[in-house]
């Protein structure tokens, strides 16, 4: 098996806004079906995630803000990495999805673990 | 590499019956950090998978009972197939879990995206 890397499984990240209210996020997850949406500047730059995990917790815990749940310490992957390495990164972590960033922290793209998964399935 | 099997990775389900409240389904999901519970019937027979993608549609729109959200044809895998073929299945429909269960449908447990990404960072 020759080695992959993250640049041979990245796609585009769908993305939301700071400001966005939480009714907004829950439909672009559903209309995008996707579990990962990522939290972007002005610029492009990262400034959090927030999952449909997030979204369940803020329904189990009556939270109304995106704010509230929001997760704003992000790991994440470089385009250029082994996607071994990326892999162990997301299960030392209990994390589905590691958005690609570049030295200036843009948002390049999103990796799940069911992108990972499909390379055993190939 | 040798094969691995569903077997190797399968791991106990988070469940819930029928009759259980939405807002109780979020709330396992956050406590046990899981994205998927299997709904079993009294017999532990497979009778649905909801997810927290479900939770976010219930949320997107404005439904209040868990059996708008519950997905009833779910994608199963067997103990003994190679994971492989259970990661192509989990491709070809988009999901990032299978239920595992036996020739009479009781569940015998879970394997998921997660589980399959972190074959490949071991
Ligand atoms: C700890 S995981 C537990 C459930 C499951 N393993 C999953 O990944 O959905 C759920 C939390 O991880 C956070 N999360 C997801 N991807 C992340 C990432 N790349 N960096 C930091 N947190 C992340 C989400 O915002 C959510 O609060
Ligand atoms: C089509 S996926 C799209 C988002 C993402 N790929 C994921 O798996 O969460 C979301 C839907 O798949 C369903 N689903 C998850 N696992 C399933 C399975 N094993 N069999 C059938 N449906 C399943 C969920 O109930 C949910 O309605």
């Amino acid at each position: 098996e020759e080695t992959s890397f993250i640049a041979n499984v990245v796609h585009a990240a769908v993305t939301c806004k700071e400001n966005e209210p939480i009714q907004a996020i829950a439909e672009r997850i559903v209309k995008q079906s996707v579990n990962h949406i990522v939290v972007i500047d002005d610029a492009g730059k990262l400034s959090g995630i927030v999952t449909s995990w997030d979204i369940t917790r803020a329904m189990a815990e009556g939270r109304k803000a995106l704010a509230d749940v929001v997760t704003r310490r992000v790991i994440t992957a470089k385009i250029d990495e082994p996607l071994e390495t990326a892999s162990k990164r997301m299960a030392q972590h209990n994390i589905s999805a590691l958005p690609v960033i570049n030295s200036e922290r843009k948002v390049l793209g999103i990796v799940t673990s069911e992108d990972v998964a499909k390379i055993l399935g190939r």
